[in-house]
């Protein structure tokens, strides 16, 4: 589903380049439960956002689903996002004048598939996958952290995309949040959904079956955890 | 250096009533490290605003270092919190077209007590405590999470306050980064800084010699984890 062939991310500031990705060649299989791990600083997020489509690699090749991103002018790849792509930010990025409903009815509105009589019980469905059925119209102000991740986690869920981006998705979150937020993301892993996860903790990456850890930019480990 | 009675803290959202802290009782000692655990949503940050004047209760009474805090102005509020307390934010809170030495020199621009050629010194020796002496310029939008993060710990220990509130400061750090600032503030804590830090981690509250759990806005559990 992912290729990423000899990528770069440099960014330019004065004088100064910051070469937050050195070089990265990376294949995931369609259906694969990917960690990726490193130190702060190490570049998770910056490949996040080129897997994302929400920024463009310096240079290299990024195929996805087997369409060179490359290529795709700003609406292509703003439609590429919103149709195939869920993602979970670090920052959450929640709309912040908008209720947590309103935030996770958002992508639906783009799916022309839907009719809008099922908009809501869609939403809720994925409002109620992370436990927040009670604080669904509560903007983000009035929101606890882990309240707020779990409104990002429920809007990159529910348009079914065939592949979640997740940036430290449970960061905010106790251990049972965590398990409960984990098993939902097991559930449509295995349903075939693609899953890339950036986490810090070990006991995050154990629900993974394939472990890859970035380092100053550059892919330095790459494991299978166990059995598909 | 910190006593609460009966403190309640109610949310209005017109009709709807969030009970945030239900009832909360404590007592800090100078000197304390302090672990504040509990599910998302059990009112950690609501109560970490209320001990750092950022909010105050609904009712009940807050004493800090023996001041009556709910008599003060507003004015009188903002003197206590910019010369007692270090806050780092579950949200970082920096400000966002400065640079990271500049987010770290803002609460020095208030102490009265440095010359000015001390400032820089100062907001230099806490970004090295943090290991972000080579992002200095760089502002919020182009540091990754974890350096965001650790810009908003060395902010809240540049002052050296008697008081340090850190929401989650490990949230979005790998382990190694999290082993650094934890040891930093276990040497504040030496040096007889008072510490009330929430975490989800088990890892992270073993540093801390007393454990509080909440659950609905209650303390339902105060244990201490060790000799002092
Ligand atoms: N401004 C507000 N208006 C209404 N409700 C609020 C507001 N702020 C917080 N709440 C509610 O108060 C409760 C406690 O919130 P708080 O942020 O203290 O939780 P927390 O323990 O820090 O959670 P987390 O671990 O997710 O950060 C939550 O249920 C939240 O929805
Ligand atoms: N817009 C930008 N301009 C300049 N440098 C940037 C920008 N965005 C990120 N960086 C730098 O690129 C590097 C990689 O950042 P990235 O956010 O990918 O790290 P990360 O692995 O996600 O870290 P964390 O675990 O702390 O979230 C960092 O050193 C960061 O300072
Ligand atoms: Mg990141
Ligand atoms: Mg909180």
């Amino acid at each position: 589903i992912i290729t990423l062939r000899n990528i770069k991310r440099v960014f330019s500031m004065g004088q100064i380049e910051v070469n937050a990705l050195a070089r990265i060649d990376l294949d995931i299989q369609h259906g694969e439960f990917v960690a990726v791990m490193g130190a702060s600083g190490s570049g998770k997020s910056t490949l996040m956002n080129i897997l994302g489509c929400l920024d463009r690699a310096t240079s290299g090749d990024y195929y996805l689903e087997g369409v060179h991103v490359n290529d795709l002018n700003k609406r292509d790849l703003a439609r590429v996002r919103n149709k195939k792509i869920g993602f979970v930010f670090q920052g959450f990025n929640l709309l912040p004048r908008t209720s947590a409903l309103e935030n996770v009815l958002l992508p639906l509105l783009y799916n022309r598939d839907l009719r809008s009589r099922d908009l809501k019980p869609k939403a809720m469905k994925a409002l109620d996958a992370v436990a927040l059925t009670d604080r669904i119209h509560h903007e983000p102000s009035q929101l606890s952290g882990g309240q707020q991740q779990r409104v990002a986690i429920a809007r990159a869920l529910v348009n079914e995309p065939s592949l979640i981006l997740a940036d430290e998705p449970t960061g905010n979150l106790d251990s049972r949040t965590s398990i409960e937020v984990m098993s939902v993301l097991q559930s449509l892993n295995n349903r075939g959904i693609t899953i890339v996860l950036v986490t810090h903790e070990p006991d995050i990456s154990l629900y993974a079956n394939r472990i890859i850890e970035l380092k100053d930019g550059r892919i330095i480990r790459d494991v299978l955890a166990r059995q598909p």
